[in-house]
């Protein structure tokens, strides 16, 4: 059985430099 | 021009295995906000923040929509492109997409329906403050 880490359920929303 | 769509990942299937940042396993629908907040606390690198949707447009693909999103406490503007079916936790809810019946339908995960002003777990890295 697979097992995923957490953080691969959260989207990554970094603010991009050409904000 | 926005990204393509994410593609549906495996791990939002009911059933699946999840580790927590302490090791502990839970189910994917057993997940709680507690879970994803203690688990960054632990991180190193990874910091949870809050992110506010506030706006939910079509996407360039009629399954697919636009979410725009205020991020952590600098309110950065952040658009993301998805399948109407993706999910995202909702501080306090939990799971929630734009499309509940579809993402039940195809994950077996129970959902609520993501609005603006919903506010989503999401993260960033700790060396970006």
């Amino acid at each position: 059985v697979p097992v995923f880490p957490w953080h691969s359920l959260v989207p990554f929303l970094a603010p991009t430099q050409s904000d | 021009s926005p990204p393509s769509p994410v593609a549906l990942p495996p791990f939002f299937m009911r059933g699946s295995i999840i580790q927590l940042a302490d090791g502990e396993l839970k189910r994917v629908e057993d997940l709680k906000t507690e879970d994803f907040i203690q688990s960054a606390e632990i991180s190193s690198e990874l910091k949870i923040d809050s992110s506010t949707v506030e706006r939910i447009d079509s996407g360039q693909s009629p399954n697919a929509v636009v979410i725009q999103f205020s991020v952590g406490e600098l309110k950065a503007q952040v658009c993301v492109e998805v399948l109407v079916e993706y999910p995202f936790f909702v501080f306090g809810q939990g799971w929630s997409s734009c499309c509940p019946d579809r993402t039940t339908q195809l994950f077996e995960l129970s959902c609520a329906k993501l609005c603006v002003g919903d506010v989503c777990v999401s993260l960033t890295l700790r060396s970006l403050r």
